[in-house]
Protein backbone atom coordinates (compact mmCIF):
# COMPACT_ATOMS: atom_id res chain seq x y z
CA UNK A 1 0.00 0.00 0.00
CA UNK A 2 1.23 3.54 -0.87
CA UNK A 3 1.46 5.22 2.84
CA UNK A 4 0.16 8.60 3.79
CA UNK A 5 4.31 9.80 4.70
CA UNK A 6 5.77 8.86 1.32
CA UNK A 7 2.75 10.62 -0.37
CA UNK A 8 3.83 13.53 1.86
CA UNK A 9 7.54 13.36 1.03
CA UNK A 10 6.90 13.27 -2.96
CA UNK A 11 4.68 16.66 -2.46
CA UNK A 12 7.67 17.81 -0.94
CA UNK A 13 10.28 17.10 -3.94
CA UNK A 14 7.15 18.95 -5.98
CA UNK A 15 7.73 22.10 -3.54
CA UNK A 16 11.28 22.08 -4.12
CA UNK A 17 11.62 21.48 -7.94
CA UNK A 18 8.70 24.04 -8.45
CA UNK A 19 11.29 26.33 -6.61
CA UNK A 20 14.28 25.29 -8.72
CA UNK A 21 12.68 25.59 -12.07
CA UNK A 22 11.72 29.37 -10.99
CA UNK A 23 15.27 29.82 -10.31
CA UNK A 24 15.56 28.22 -13.77
CA UNK A 25 17.70 25.18 -12.57
CA UNK A 26 17.55 22.26 -15.64
CA UNK A 27 19.29 19.51 -13.36
CA UNK A 28 18.87 18.16 -9.69
CA UNK A 29 20.09 15.39 -7.79
CA UNK A 30 18.16 13.08 -4.89
CA UNK A 31 20.91 15.04 -2.10
CA UNK A 32 19.43 18.61 -3.37
CA UNK A 33 15.38 17.71 -3.29
CA UNK A 34 15.96 15.88 -0.03
CA UNK A 35 18.74 18.18 1.61
CA UNK A 36 16.37 21.05 2.88
CA UNK A 37 14.08 18.43 5.00
CA UNK A 38 17.12 15.60 6.14
CA UNK A 39 15.90 13.31 3.84
CA UNK A 40 18.92 11.46 2.72
CA UNK A 41 20.19 11.19 -1.03
CA UNK A 42 18.98 7.14 -0.97
CA UNK A 43 15.13 7.77 0.36
CA UNK A 44 14.78 10.11 -2.29
CA UNK A 45 15.64 7.45 -5.04
CA UNK A 46 13.77 5.06 -3.31
CA UNK A 47 10.46 7.01 -3.02
CA UNK A 48 10.63 7.98 -6.29
CA UNK A 49 11.02 4.65 -7.84
CA UNK A 50 7.82 4.02 -6.25
CA UNK A 51 6.00 5.72 -8.04
CA UNK A 52 8.26 5.01 -11.35
CA UNK A 53 10.30 8.47 -11.42
CA UNK A 54 13.72 7.00 -12.65
CA UNK A 55 16.81 9.46 -12.47
CA UNK A 56 20.41 8.68 -14.85
CA UNK A 57 22.82 7.53 -13.22
CA UNK A 58 25.68 10.03 -12.47
CA UNK A 59 23.18 12.54 -14.04
CA UNK A 60 20.76 12.87 -11.98
CA UNK A 61 16.75 14.05 -12.43
CA UNK A 62 15.70 16.93 -15.16
CA UNK A 63 13.63 19.21 -13.14
CA UNK A 64 10.82 20.09 -15.64
CA UNK A 65 10.78 16.15 -16.83
CA UNK A 66 10.71 15.23 -13.34
CA UNK A 67 8.31 17.64 -12.07
CA UNK A 68 5.81 16.90 -14.73
CA UNK A 69 5.68 13.14 -14.04
CA UNK A 70 5.01 13.55 -10.56
CA UNK A 71 2.52 15.74 -10.90
CA UNK A 72 0.87 13.46 -13.27
CA UNK A 73 1.38 10.60 -10.47
CA UNK A 74 -0.54 12.59 -7.95
CA UNK A 75 -3.07 13.11 -10.24
CA UNK A 76 -2.12 17.39 -10.10
CA UNK A 77 -2.54 18.10 -13.65
CA UNK A 78 -6.36 19.30 -13.58
CA UNK A 79 -7.78 21.48 -11.21
CA UNK A 80 -9.47 19.52 -8.55
CA UNK A 81 -12.74 21.52 -6.86
CA UNK A 82 -13.54 21.39 -3.12
CA UNK A 83 -16.64 22.44 -0.73
CA UNK A 84 -15.83 23.95 2.57
CA UNK A 85 -18.90 22.67 4.69
CA UNK A 86 -18.85 25.34 8.29
CA UNK A 87 -19.02 29.02 7.39
CA UNK A 88 -17.50 29.99 10.24
CA UNK A 89 -14.19 31.77 11.24
CA UNK A 90 -12.08 29.28 10.13
CA UNK A 91 -13.89 28.04 6.61
CA UNK A 92 -14.15 32.24 6.10
CA UNK A 93 -10.39 31.91 6.73
CA UNK A 94 -10.13 28.70 4.37
CA UNK A 95 -11.47 29.97 0.98
CA UNK A 96 -9.94 33.14 1.20
CA UNK A 97 -6.01 31.93 1.66
CA UNK A 98 -4.55 33.10 -0.85
CA UNK A 99 -1.92 30.45 -0.62
CA UNK A 100 -4.79 27.91 -2.20
CA UNK A 101 -4.45 30.46 -5.90
CA UNK A 102 -0.94 28.76 -6.72
CA UNK A 103 -2.62 25.46 -6.19
CA UNK A 104 -4.61 23.08 -8.21
CA UNK A 105 -7.28 23.65 -5.64
CA UNK A 106 -10.09 25.48 -6.47
CA UNK A 107 -13.09 26.35 -3.55
CA UNK A 108 -15.93 26.17 -5.41
CA UNK A 109 -18.60 26.22 -3.07
CA UNK A 110 -18.90 27.35 1.07
CA UNK A 111 -21.94 26.14 2.78
CA UNK A 112 -23.24 25.80 6.02
CA UNK A 113 -26.10 24.80 8.24
CA UNK A 114 -27.13 28.28 8.86
CA UNK A 115 -26.02 30.38 6.06
CA UNK A 116 -28.02 33.58 6.65
CA UNK A 117 -26.10 34.42 10.07
CA UNK A 118 -22.73 34.53 8.39
CA UNK A 119 -23.40 36.16 5.15
CA UNK A 120 -22.17 39.66 6.50
CA UNK A 121 -18.80 39.11 4.82
CA UNK A 122 -18.69 41.84 2.47
CA UNK A 123 -15.65 40.91 0.56
CA UNK A 124 -16.25 37.58 0.02
CA UNK A 125 -16.59 36.37 -3.37
CA UNK A 126 -18.43 33.30 -2.74
CA UNK A 127 -21.77 32.55 -1.83
CA UNK A 128 -22.35 31.05 1.42
CA UNK A 129 -25.15 28.55 0.37
CA UNK A 130 -27.13 25.79 3.08
CA UNK A 131 -25.19 22.45 3.25
CA UNK A 132 -29.35 20.48 1.71
CA UNK A 133 -27.92 22.19 -1.14
CA UNK A 134 -24.38 20.33 -1.56
CA UNK A 135 -25.87 17.40 -3.34
CA UNK A 136 -27.11 19.53 -7.16
CA UNK A 137 -24.06 22.20 -6.22
CA UNK A 138 -21.49 18.91 -6.01
CA UNK A 139 -23.23 17.20 -9.36
CA UNK A 140 -23.35 20.67 -10.72
CA UNK A 141 -19.57 22.47 -10.29
CA UNK A 142 -17.62 18.47 -10.23
CA UNK A 143 -16.86 18.95 -6.31
CA UNK A 144 -15.17 15.74 -5.53
CA UNK A 145 -13.06 17.12 -2.24
CA UNK A 146 -15.03 18.17 0.94
CA UNK A 147 -13.23 20.01 3.71
CA UNK A 148 -14.97 20.00 7.34
CA UNK A 149 -15.01 23.42 9.13
CA UNK A 150 -18.06 22.87 12.02
CA UNK A 151 -17.12 22.61 15.71
CA UNK A 152 -16.46 18.89 16.74
CA UNK A 153 -19.63 17.91 17.84
CA UNK A 154 -21.08 18.81 14.25
CA UNK A 155 -18.33 16.80 12.72
CA UNK A 156 -19.83 13.58 12.31
CA UNK A 157 -23.52 15.41 10.45
CA UNK A 158 -21.02 17.23 8.49
CA UNK A 159 -19.14 14.33 6.98
CA UNK A 160 -22.34 12.21 6.94
CA UNK A 161 -23.80 15.59 4.11
CA UNK A 162 -20.75 14.96 2.07
CA UNK A 163 -20.70 11.36 1.69
CA UNK A 164 -24.89 11.84 0.49
CA UNK A 165 -23.91 14.29 -1.96
CA UNK A 166 -21.40 11.60 -3.53
CA UNK A 167 -17.63 13.36 -2.85
CA UNK A 168 -14.85 10.87 -2.25
CA UNK A 169 -12.47 12.68 -0.40
CA UNK A 170 -12.63 14.72 3.42
CA UNK A 171 -9.68 17.09 4.81
CA UNK A 172 -11.16 17.22 8.57
CA UNK A 173 -10.07 20.32 10.44
CA UNK A 174 -12.78 19.45 13.47
CA UNK A 175 -10.98 17.96 16.64
CA UNK A 176 -13.05 14.80 16.14
CA UNK A 177 -13.28 11.59 14.45
CA UNK A 178 -15.55 10.60 11.70
CA UNK A 179 -16.86 7.31 10.32
CA UNK A 180 -17.13 7.26 6.46
CA UNK A 181 -18.10 4.16 4.52
CA UNK A 182 -15.02 2.32 2.54
CA UNK A 183 -14.19 4.28 -0.58
CA UNK A 184 -13.74 8.08 0.87
CA UNK A 185 -11.11 9.05 1.92
CA UNK A 186 -10.21 10.78 5.23
CA UNK A 187 -7.42 13.56 6.47
CA UNK A 188 -7.68 15.01 9.69
CA UNK A 189 -5.80 18.16 10.20
CA UNK A 190 -3.99 18.57 13.56
CA UNK A 191 -1.65 21.27 13.43
CA UNK A 192 -0.57 20.77 16.81
CA UNK A 193 1.93 18.48 16.08
CA UNK A 194 3.80 21.10 14.07
CA UNK A 195 3.79 22.67 17.40
CA UNK A 196 5.22 19.58 19.49
CA UNK A 197 8.18 19.91 16.43
CA UNK A 198 9.21 23.35 17.80
CA UNK A 199 9.06 22.51 20.98
CA UNK A 200 11.42 19.33 20.61
CA UNK A 201 13.98 21.99 18.65
CA UNK A 202 13.53 24.86 21.49
CA UNK A 203 13.84 22.67 24.27
CA UNK A 204 16.95 20.80 22.70
CA UNK A 205 18.60 24.53 22.17
CA UNK A 206 17.68 26.66 25.52
CA UNK A 207 16.46 24.25 27.93
CA UNK A 208 18.88 21.64 28.12
CA UNK B 1 20.87 15.97 12.25
CA UNK B 2 17.43 15.17 13.74
CA UNK B 3 14.44 15.23 10.82
CA UNK B 4 11.51 16.98 11.17
CA UNK B 5 9.93 14.00 9.77
CA UNK B 6 11.65 11.50 11.80
CA UNK B 7 9.69 13.57 14.62
CA UNK B 8 6.72 13.86 12.96
CA UNK B 9 6.82 9.67 12.83
CA UNK B 10 7.19 10.32 17.02
CA UNK B 11 4.12 12.71 17.15
CA UNK B 12 2.55 9.82 15.65
CA UNK B 13 3.47 7.30 17.80
CA UNK B 14 2.90 9.27 20.68
CA UNK B 15 -0.88 9.79 19.30
CA UNK B 16 -1.43 5.90 18.69
CA UNK B 17 -0.19 5.46 22.39
CA UNK B 18 -2.07 7.95 23.97
CA UNK B 19 -5.15 5.96 22.26
CA UNK B 20 -3.54 2.35 23.57
CA UNK B 21 -3.62 3.64 27.34
CA UNK B 22 -7.18 4.88 26.89
CA UNK B 23 -8.13 1.79 25.74
CA UNK B 24 -6.17 -0.42 28.70
CA UNK B 25 -3.60 -1.68 26.65
CA UNK B 26 -0.24 -2.09 28.31
CA UNK B 27 1.83 -3.79 26.00
CA UNK B 28 2.47 -3.35 22.08
CA UNK B 29 4.52 -3.60 19.16
CA UNK B 30 6.78 -1.69 16.91
CA UNK B 31 4.32 -2.89 14.08
CA UNK B 32 1.11 -2.14 15.86
CA UNK B 33 2.83 1.52 16.89
CA UNK B 34 2.99 2.25 12.96
CA UNK B 35 0.68 -0.01 10.67
CA UNK B 36 -2.06 2.16 10.83
CA UNK B 37 0.74 4.78 9.41
CA UNK B 38 2.26 2.32 6.68
CA UNK B 39 4.71 2.42 8.74
CA UNK B 40 7.01 -0.66 8.88
CA UNK B 41 7.72 -2.20 12.25
CA UNK B 42 11.77 -1.94 11.25
CA UNK B 43 11.58 1.77 10.69
CA UNK B 44 9.43 2.40 13.90
CA UNK B 45 12.21 0.43 15.62
CA UNK B 46 14.95 2.72 13.93
CA UNK B 47 12.98 6.13 14.93
CA UNK B 48 12.51 5.29 18.75
CA UNK B 49 15.98 3.70 18.80
CA UNK B 50 16.88 6.59 17.49
CA UNK B 51 15.93 9.15 20.35
CA UNK B 52 16.95 6.80 22.58
CA UNK B 53 13.67 4.35 23.55
CA UNK B 54 14.18 0.44 23.12
CA UNK B 55 11.94 -2.43 23.70
CA UNK B 56 12.88 -5.57 24.64
CA UNK B 57 13.39 -7.89 21.68
CA UNK B 58 10.17 -10.40 21.67
CA UNK B 59 8.00 -8.92 24.70
CA UNK B 60 8.01 -4.94 22.66
CA UNK B 61 7.46 -1.74 24.45
CA UNK B 62 5.62 -1.34 27.63
CA UNK B 63 2.69 1.46 26.47
CA UNK B 64 2.82 3.67 29.60
CA UNK B 65 6.64 3.83 30.07
CA UNK B 66 7.27 4.59 26.36
CA UNK B 67 5.13 7.07 26.79
CA UNK B 68 6.31 9.20 29.29
CA UNK B 69 9.88 8.80 28.06
CA UNK B 70 8.75 10.12 24.07
CA UNK B 71 6.99 12.92 26.22
CA UNK B 72 10.46 13.59 27.78
CA UNK B 73 12.29 13.56 24.61
CA UNK B 74 10.00 15.71 23.09
CA UNK B 75 10.00 18.12 25.56
CA UNK B 76 6.37 17.70 26.36
CA UNK B 77 6.48 16.88 30.00
CA UNK B 78 5.26 20.59 30.55
CA UNK B 79 2.93 23.37 29.11
CA UNK B 80 4.18 25.17 26.44
CA UNK B 81 3.00 29.03 26.41
CA UNK B 82 1.97 29.98 22.71
CA UNK B 83 0.98 33.75 21.06
CA UNK B 84 -0.81 34.37 18.62
CA UNK B 85 -0.07 37.62 16.14
CA UNK B 86 -3.16 38.36 13.89
CA UNK B 87 -6.75 38.25 15.40
CA UNK B 88 -8.58 37.46 12.54
CA UNK B 89 -10.32 34.69 11.14
CA UNK B 90 -8.12 32.18 11.41
CA UNK B 91 -6.26 33.66 14.59
CA UNK B 92 -9.42 33.51 16.09
CA UNK B 93 -10.25 30.17 15.06
CA UNK B 94 -6.86 29.17 16.21
CA UNK B 95 -7.84 30.73 19.80
CA UNK B 96 -10.86 29.16 19.91
CA UNK B 97 -10.04 25.51 18.64
CA UNK B 98 -11.03 22.90 21.27
CA UNK B 99 -8.45 20.60 20.01
CA UNK B 100 -5.52 22.76 21.80
CA UNK B 101 -7.23 21.82 25.19
CA UNK B 102 -6.07 18.30 25.34
CA UNK B 103 -2.36 19.36 24.31
CA UNK B 104 0.32 20.54 25.71
CA UNK B 105 0.05 23.99 24.29
CA UNK B 106 -1.65 26.61 25.80
CA UNK B 107 -2.64 30.12 24.01
CA UNK B 108 -1.75 32.66 26.50
CA UNK B 109 -2.02 35.59 23.94
CA UNK B 110 -3.65 37.02 21.08
CA UNK B 111 -2.30 40.09 19.39
CA UNK B 112 -3.55 42.56 16.21
CA UNK B 113 -1.67 45.54 15.07
CA UNK B 114 -5.66 46.86 15.25
CA UNK B 115 -7.18 45.36 18.12
CA UNK B 116 -10.07 47.54 18.45
CA UNK B 117 -12.00 46.36 15.17
CA UNK B 118 -11.68 42.45 16.09
CA UNK B 119 -13.13 43.20 20.06
CA UNK B 120 -16.77 41.92 18.84
CA UNK B 121 -16.44 38.79 19.72
CA UNK B 122 -18.26 38.49 22.78
CA UNK B 123 -17.16 34.58 24.03
CA UNK B 124 -13.29 34.76 23.53
CA UNK B 125 -12.16 34.56 26.89
CA UNK B 126 -8.85 35.88 25.37
CA UNK B 127 -8.72 39.40 25.46
CA UNK B 128 -6.98 41.03 21.94
CA UNK B 129 -4.00 43.20 22.79
CA UNK B 130 -2.21 45.22 20.34
CA UNK B 131 1.45 43.66 19.06
CA UNK B 132 3.36 46.56 20.15
CA UNK B 133 2.97 44.97 23.68
CA UNK B 134 3.83 41.52 22.76
CA UNK B 135 7.63 42.54 24.44
CA UNK B 136 6.51 42.65 27.91
CA UNK B 137 3.45 39.90 27.85
CA UNK B 138 6.21 37.63 26.60
CA UNK B 139 7.95 38.35 29.28
CA UNK B 140 4.98 38.32 32.52
CA UNK B 141 3.53 35.18 30.64
CA UNK B 142 6.71 33.02 29.85
CA UNK B 143 5.64 32.84 26.11
CA UNK B 144 8.03 30.81 23.96
CA UNK B 145 6.28 30.24 20.57
CA UNK B 146 4.92 32.51 17.93
CA UNK B 147 1.65 31.75 15.63
CA UNK B 148 1.50 33.76 12.41
CA UNK B 149 -1.84 34.48 11.18
CA UNK B 150 -1.64 38.06 9.37
CA UNK B 151 -1.99 37.93 5.44
CA UNK B 152 0.86 36.71 3.49
CA UNK B 153 2.66 40.69 2.61
CA UNK B 154 2.43 41.18 6.65
CA UNK B 155 3.77 37.95 7.68
CA UNK B 156 7.34 39.39 7.63
CA UNK B 157 6.43 42.45 10.29
CA UNK B 158 4.86 39.39 12.15
CA UNK B 159 7.88 37.88 12.42
CA UNK B 160 10.38 40.22 13.17
CA UNK B 161 7.31 41.47 16.25
CA UNK B 162 8.29 37.53 17.64
CA UNK B 163 11.84 37.70 17.32
CA UNK B 164 12.00 40.85 18.98
CA UNK B 165 10.26 40.10 21.79
CA UNK B 166 12.44 36.89 22.49
CA UNK B 167 10.15 33.85 20.75
CA UNK B 168 12.42 31.21 19.63
CA UNK B 169 10.15 29.46 17.66
CA UNK B 170 7.12 30.29 14.52
CA UNK B 171 4.11 28.47 13.59
CA UNK B 172 3.65 30.70 10.06
CA UNK B 173 -0.22 30.16 8.30
CA UNK B 174 0.64 32.74 5.98
CA UNK B 175 1.58 32.03 2.52
CA UNK B 176 5.12 33.63 2.45
CA UNK B 177 8.19 32.88 3.58
CA UNK B 178 10.00 34.68 5.94
CA UNK B 179 13.35 34.92 7.72
CA UNK B 180 14.11 34.70 10.80
CA UNK B 181 17.72 34.28 12.70
CA UNK B 182 19.70 31.21 13.50
CA UNK B 183 18.38 30.18 16.62
CA UNK B 184 14.59 30.76 15.99
CA UNK B 185 12.92 27.29 14.50
CA UNK B 186 10.31 27.79 11.77
CA UNK B 187 7.24 25.52 10.38
CA UNK B 188 5.22 26.98 7.52
CA UNK B 189 1.86 25.14 7.47
CA UNK B 190 0.61 24.53 4.10
CA UNK B 191 -2.58 22.03 4.05
CA UNK B 192 -2.39 21.73 0.73
CA UNK B 193 -0.38 18.73 1.04
CA UNK B 194 -2.96 16.83 2.56
CA UNK B 195 -5.22 18.11 -0.45
CA UNK B 196 -2.74 16.51 -2.71
CA UNK B 197 -2.71 13.51 -0.57
CA UNK B 198 -6.35 12.62 -1.04
CA UNK B 199 -6.41 13.90 -4.52
CA UNK B 200 -4.04 10.92 -5.46
CA UNK B 201 -6.18 8.42 -3.80
CA UNK B 202 -9.42 9.50 -5.15
CA UNK B 203 -7.59 9.56 -8.64
CA UNK B 204 -6.13 5.98 -8.47
CA UNK B 205 -9.63 4.67 -7.45
CA UNK B 206 -11.81 6.65 -9.25
CA UNK B 207 -10.14 7.70 -12.25
CA UNK B 208 -7.69 5.30 -13.34
N1 LIG C 1 -7.27 21.63 12.82
C1 LIG C 1 -6.99 22.90 12.81
O1 LIG C 1 -5.94 23.30 12.37
C2 LIG C 1 -8.01 23.92 13.31
C3 LIG C 1 -7.68 25.25 13.51
C4 LIG C 1 -8.68 26.12 13.95
C5 LIG C 1 -9.98 25.66 14.18
N2 LIG C 1 -10.26 24.35 14.01
C6 LIG C 1 -11.57 23.78 14.17
O2 LIG C 1 -12.40 24.25 13.11
C7 LIG C 1 -13.76 24.20 13.50
C8 LIG C 1 -14.46 25.48 13.16
O3 LIG C 1 -13.98 26.50 13.96
P1 LIG C 1 -14.57 28.00 13.86
O4 LIG C 1 -13.82 28.84 14.80
O5 LIG C 1 -14.62 28.39 12.42
O6 LIG C 1 -16.06 27.78 14.39
P2 LIG C 1 -17.33 28.69 14.10
O7 LIG C 1 -18.30 28.40 15.20
O8 LIG C 1 -16.90 30.08 13.83
O9 LIG C 1 -17.91 28.10 12.72
C9 LIG C 1 -18.52 26.85 12.61
C10 LIG C 1 -19.61 26.91 11.55
O10 LIG C 1 -20.05 25.59 11.28
C11 LIG C 1 -21.44 25.65 11.02
N3 LIG C 1 -22.01 24.29 11.15
C12 LIG C 1 -22.14 23.54 12.27
N4 LIG C 1 -22.63 22.33 11.95
C13 LIG C 1 -22.78 22.29 10.60
C14 LIG C 1 -23.24 21.29 9.67
N5 LIG C 1 -23.62 20.07 10.07
N6 LIG C 1 -23.25 21.60 8.35
C15 LIG C 1 -22.88 22.83 7.93
N7 LIG C 1 -22.43 23.82 8.76
C16 LIG C 1 -22.39 23.54 10.08
C17 LIG C 1 -21.97 26.66 12.02
O11 LIG C 1 -23.22 27.18 11.63
C18 LIG C 1 -20.85 27.71 12.00
O12 LIG C 1 -21.09 28.75 11.06
C19 LIG C 1 -13.75 23.85 14.98
O13 LIG C 1 -14.01 22.47 15.12
C20 LIG C 1 -12.32 24.13 15.42
O14 LIG C 1 -11.94 23.33 16.49
C21 LIG C 1 -9.31 23.49 13.55
N1 LIG D 1 -1.93 27.69 6.15
C1 LIG D 1 -3.21 27.52 6.38
O1 LIG D 1 -3.65 26.43 6.69
C2 LIG D 1 -4.18 28.71 6.32
C3 LIG D 1 -5.55 28.53 6.34
C4 LIG D 1 -6.38 29.68 6.28
C5 LIG D 1 -5.81 30.95 6.20
N2 LIG D 1 -4.46 31.07 6.16
C6 LIG D 1 -3.78 32.36 6.13
O2 LIG D 1 -3.95 32.96 7.41
C7 LIG D 1 -3.80 34.38 7.28
C8 LIG D 1 -4.91 35.09 8.01
O3 LIG D 1 -6.12 34.87 7.36
P1 LIG D 1 -7.49 35.54 7.89
O4 LIG D 1 -8.58 35.08 7.02
O5 LIG D 1 -7.58 35.33 9.36
O6 LIG D 1 -7.19 37.09 7.62
P2 LIG D 1 -7.87 38.35 8.32
O7 LIG D 1 -7.68 39.49 7.41
O8 LIG D 1 -9.23 37.98 8.80
O9 LIG D 1 -6.96 38.56 9.65
C9 LIG D 1 -5.65 39.03 9.60
C10 LIG D 1 -5.38 39.88 10.84
O10 LIG D 1 -3.99 40.15 10.90
C11 LIG D 1 -3.83 41.45 11.43
N3 LIG D 1 -2.47 41.90 11.13
C12 LIG D 1 -1.94 42.22 9.92
N4 LIG D 1 -0.63 42.54 10.06
C13 LIG D 1 -0.32 42.40 11.38
C14 LIG D 1 0.88 42.58 12.14
N5 LIG D 1 2.04 42.92 11.57
N6 LIG D 1 0.84 42.34 13.47
C15 LIG D 1 -0.33 41.96 14.06
N7 LIG D 1 -1.50 41.79 13.40
C16 LIG D 1 -1.49 42.00 12.07
C17 LIG D 1 -4.94 42.25 10.79
O11 LIG D 1 -5.22 43.42 11.50
C18 LIG D 1 -6.09 41.24 10.81
O12 LIG D 1 -6.90 41.35 11.97
C19 LIG D 1 -3.74 34.66 5.78
O13 LIG D 1 -2.41 34.83 5.41
C20 LIG D 1 -4.28 33.38 5.16
O14 LIG D 1 -3.75 33.16 3.88
C21 LIG D 1 -3.66 29.99 6.24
Amino acid sequence: AVSTLALFRVSLYLRRLAELEQEGVEKTSSRELGERFSISAASVRKDLGFFGAFGRAGIGYEVHGLRESLMGILGLERTWKVAIVGAGRLGRALAKHKGLAESKFEISALLDKFPDKTLGEGELKLEILHIDVLPEVAHERDIEIGIIAVPGPDAQDAANSIVAAGLKAILNFAPARIKVPPGVFVHNVDFTIYLENLAYFVNRVYHQ
